[in-house]
């Protein structure tokens, strides 16, 4: 299980990382 | 007053990209309430889904789920495709985080489908990949190894090397 749980991260991390500058602009 | 949730807007985004992730959910509930106030759907989702962003950051999943999920129902009535993509491409990674992998697949097939129609192979790839990873998780080897030779395929064509 934590083994899938390392697995799992990887694409996650990806998004965060590109989530940190996406602000919906006004 | 229009322009005053334009600025809490700003303000909310600001806080966000400093890092100050509480501010940024004082401010954009604040441009929330404006955009309710004029029946501005187009900025009343926008704030939706900087709230949900901002709830991640603090580690606050359900709640992120929750805009994420209101930035959807938005982005159908307004009939924006690619926000829509992306709401559920949110939704699966916040039910990975959350730990609920049959939830996350079903918002990660949603955003497959749309990338697919959209011809937007970057995004395919994404969700191909988070796709391998939530079946992997299940224990479900056959459809996460489909998921991986397809990430495998589209990034190769995209010349992704990593």
């Amino acid at each position: 299980v934590q083994r899938m749980h390392l697995i799992q991260v990887d694409s996650v991390q990806r998004w965060m990382e590109d989530l940190k500058w996406m602000t919906e602009c006004e | 007053r229009a322009a005053q949730g334009r600025a809490y807007g700003n303000l909310g985004n600001t806080n966000y990209l400093l890092g100050n992730f509480r501010k940024a959910v004082m401010f954009h509930e604040q441009r929330l309430l404006i955009a309710k106030e004029f029946g501005d759907r187009p900025a009343e989702r926008r704030a939706y889904s900087n709230l949900g962003n901002s709830f991640i950051f603090l580690g606050e999943f359900e709640m992120a789920a929750e805009y994420y999920k209101r930035t959807l129902q938005l982005a159908r009535q307004l009939k924006d495709r690619a926000v829509e993509a992306q709401s559920c491409y949110s939704l699966g990674n916040t039910y990975t985080l959350l730990q609920d992998y049959g939830k996350a697949i079903d918002y990660h097939l949603k955003h497959l489908t749309i990338a697919q129609e959209l011809n937007d192979r970057v995004g395919e790839g994404r969700a191909c990949w988070s796709l391998g990873n939530a079946y992997t998780a299940l224990g479900n080897h056959d459809q996460a190894m489909h998921f991986a030779e397809k990430h495998l395929e589209i990034s190769r064509e995209v010349g992704d090397r990593s």
